[in-house]
């Protein structure tokens, strides 16, 4: 290992949703 | 190098920006087409279509917050394309395929019409 951590990928929201 | 990918970010910051458009929060033009009257975001215009990059970085129009375009353009093609630019959503229909692909042309949005046209070609084909 070189001491980086892999790649996560985050599959839900990655932000607050704006009011309708 | 190794980071945390977001994967749905894209997608959701479109969302925001249609919420934005839709409750008209820092829109910066009207865009006249045929007298109906659509409300943007320069930046969301230009990041889709060619016609509206040429626009917005010409010197003499970037300023404008009213643009007519030609009257020739269908102002319900023009609206798909709009919703299209800030849902990645483009509804496909045998009365409006034609009229969206030619308002696609218009503004320079390449790759719907050639989507488009392949659409009608299958289409035919079947």
């Amino acid at each position: 290992r070189d001491g980086r951590l892999p790649t996560v990928k985050e599959a839900g929201r990655s932000i607050h949703e704006i009011p309708r | 190098d190794s980071c945390i990918q977001f994967t749905r970010h894209a997608g959701d910051v479109l969302f925001n920006l249609n919420r934005l458009r839709s409750r008209d929060i820092l829109t910066d033009v009207t865009i006249l087409v045929d007298h109906q009257r659509f409300r943007a975001h320069k930046t969301v215009l230009m990041a889709c279509s060619g016609l509206f990059y040429a626009i917005f970085t010409d010197q003499l129009k970037f300023n404008l917050n009213l643009i007519s375009l030609d009257p020739d353009v269908d102002a319900e093609g023009f609206g798909i394309l709009l919703d299209f630019m800030y849902t990645s959503r483009l509804p496909l229909r045998d009365s409006s395929i034609m009229v969206v692909m030619n308002t696609a042309i218009y503004l320079q949005m390449d790759h719907v019409a050639d989507t488009c046209r392949r659409y009608l070609q299958s289409s035919e084909d079947i």
